[in-house]
């Protein structure tokens, strides 16, 4: 969760 | 997860059951607004093209899945299903679509964080999930008597938001470098849209009267 694309929200 | 994300994802799943409850048992769908329903199908099928190339957790593709699911399949009720589609206020639910769209791609188009296809598609997401509930609150003012269900439904969406920036407040504050501005920006703005319609609900729930906003 570092502005890298990884989205771990809804 | 810390404690609001939970909560503001069990509030989204109950405000999606609530509405399928109302739609599958009541056999009506007056008072929702298919356009709504059909941004937030677009909502989720922009925002979940990473179901397939990632895997976060159990729990999130599950949520997806049923996110995904729940949406179409409220959208194909309401357009499709023989008795359902009978209480369906067209006439009423007149907000375009595009209106809301259009703007959204583009802003999307030019402020994002990575330009790369998935990266701008989950950006207009959260961009039109901010706006999508808007034709349901125009349809919830058109309409005199809004029903307990559709109230709830309403009410436990924006509870959702609201949740979801507590989750935001309570990360930035535990996780090294956790900042995401168009995620939060959009969800303030998401989350203020239904400021209206809280005074209104609580106002109703205090006295005891129907729920009915203003004109």
């Amino acid at each position: 969760t570092d502005g890298e694309s990884t989205h771990d929200e809804l | 997860m810390n404690i609001f994300r939970l909560a503001g994802d069990m509030t989204h799943l109950a405000s999606v059951l609530v509405l399928l409850l109302k739609i599958h048992t009541i056999k009506s769908c007056a008072g929702v607004s298919l356009k709504t329903q059909e941004l937030y199908a677009l909502v989720f099928a922009t925002r979940y093209l990473d179901i397939v190339t990632d895997f976060i957790s159990v729990y999130n593709t599950v949520m997806k899945l049923i996110f995904l699911g729940s949406s179409f399949s409220i959208v194909w009720y309401i357009r499709h299903h023989r008795v359902v589609r009978r209480s369906y206020d067209k006439d009423q639910d007149t907000f375009r679509h595009y209106l809301l769209m259009i703007p959204c791609m583009l802003l999307a188009l030019f402020v994002h964080e990575k330009f790369t296809f998935k990266e701008v598609m989950w950006t207009f997401s959260l961009y039109l999930e901010a706006v999508a509930i808007l034709p349901q609150l125009v349809l919830l003012q058109r309409t005199r008597n809004i029903d307990n269900l559709t109230g709830q439904y309403v009410f436990l969406l924006g509870a959702y938001r609201g949740l979801y920036i507590f989750n935001w407040i309570y990360r930035y504050f535990t996780e090294p470098h956790f900042v995401h501005w168009i995620t939060w920006i959009a969800g303030v703005v998401q989350t203020l849209l239904y400021a209206d319609f809280f005074y209104y609900y609580f106002e109703s729930w205090k006295n005891n009267v129907r729920l009915q906003l203003p004109a």
